[in-house]
């Protein structure tokens, strides 16, 4: 099974 | 007061067509540096992002910085509204509630003025760090949205591969399954029917095909994609804007439970 992680656990929330 | 004057309105157009099925609501940056966009779609696993430089307007005010929230179909049904050779003026009154689309026909017999609400929209910004990456993909947009769509017909998921031998589209599904290898070409008469690869690392990325043909809407805007890669990072995605800036589209991969 593959899951998509949100894109803020990647890139920090200014 | 904000007023931005883009002659070439056809720009903006296809700017709106390559955004508004990605995203719903946005909030559109006004500065003195430009025009700006950064949202995500619903499920926040994809982000696009827009630059428009100010230089690139034939006119650009803004004597404050601005956040305009906007419902982007009704913008894109609004913007639908002038021509592919119209000159598009954007203006905001400071303190008012509305944003105007004003379109002039290119022997300005015909000037067309659209008003619409604003909106508030609370969207959390991302700072998106500028990072070297392990493979740069540069090809035909064409092309690349070529593959997305038929690949789409095999299965839901992308599976990107960059080797020394090229880039590798791999999808799979009931029917069967699928391989497309595009090798570096760079011996081509136009350059923007190049395929270049820069690879400092091969790199294998999974993805979600839907997104990918969202992604490639944006097509008409530009010649050549830019798909920039790293182990475990979203991918990039990125359309220039003919002299004025960029779409870019950032996509987390699929990773392996």
């Amino acid at each position: 099974k593959r899951t998509q992680f949100p894109l803020k656990l990647y890139f920090v929330v200014t | 007061m904000f007023e931005l004057r883009l002659v070439q309105g056809s720009l903006l157009k296809k700017v709106l067509e390559s955004i508004k099925d990605l995203v719903n609501d946005a909030n559109f940056d006004c500065s003195s540096t430009g025009f700006s966009l950064q949202a995500m779609d619903s499920s926040h696993v994809a982000l696009v992002a827009l630059l428009l430089r100010s230089e690139g307007f034939e006119h650009y005010r803004c004597d404050r910085n601005l956040t305009m929230g906007m419902n982007l179909a009704n913008m894109a049904k609004m913007l639908k509204c002038a021509g592919n050779d119209d000159i598009i003026t954007i203006k905001a009154d400071d303190g008012t509630d509305t944003v105007t689309f004003m379109f002039e026909s290119p022997s300005q017999d015909k000037i067309s003025d659209f008003e619409m609400k604003l909106m508030d929209i609370d969207s959390e910004h991302l700072g998106i760090p500028e990072a070297e990456y392990e493979a740069i993909i540069r090809m035909p947009s064409a092309e690349f949205a070529r593959i997305c769509r038929d690949l789409s017909s095999i299965g839901d998921t992308v599976v990107i591969s960059v080797t020394k031998e090229g880039v590798r589209f791999s999808a799979r599904g009931d029917i069967g399954a699928a391989n497309i290898v595009c090798r570096q070409n760079a011996t081509v008469d136009k350059p923007e029917d190049a395929t270049i690869i820069e690879m400092q690392e091969p790199v294998t990325l999974t993805f979600a095909l839907r997104y990918m043909n969202s992604f490639t809407k944006a097509t008409p805007l530009a010649e050549q994609v830019t798909i920039s890669m790293s182990s475990d990072l979203p991918v990039v995605v990125e359309y220039k804007v003919a002299g004025m800036g960029y779409i870019r589209y950032y996509l987390a991969p699929k990773i392996e439970e």
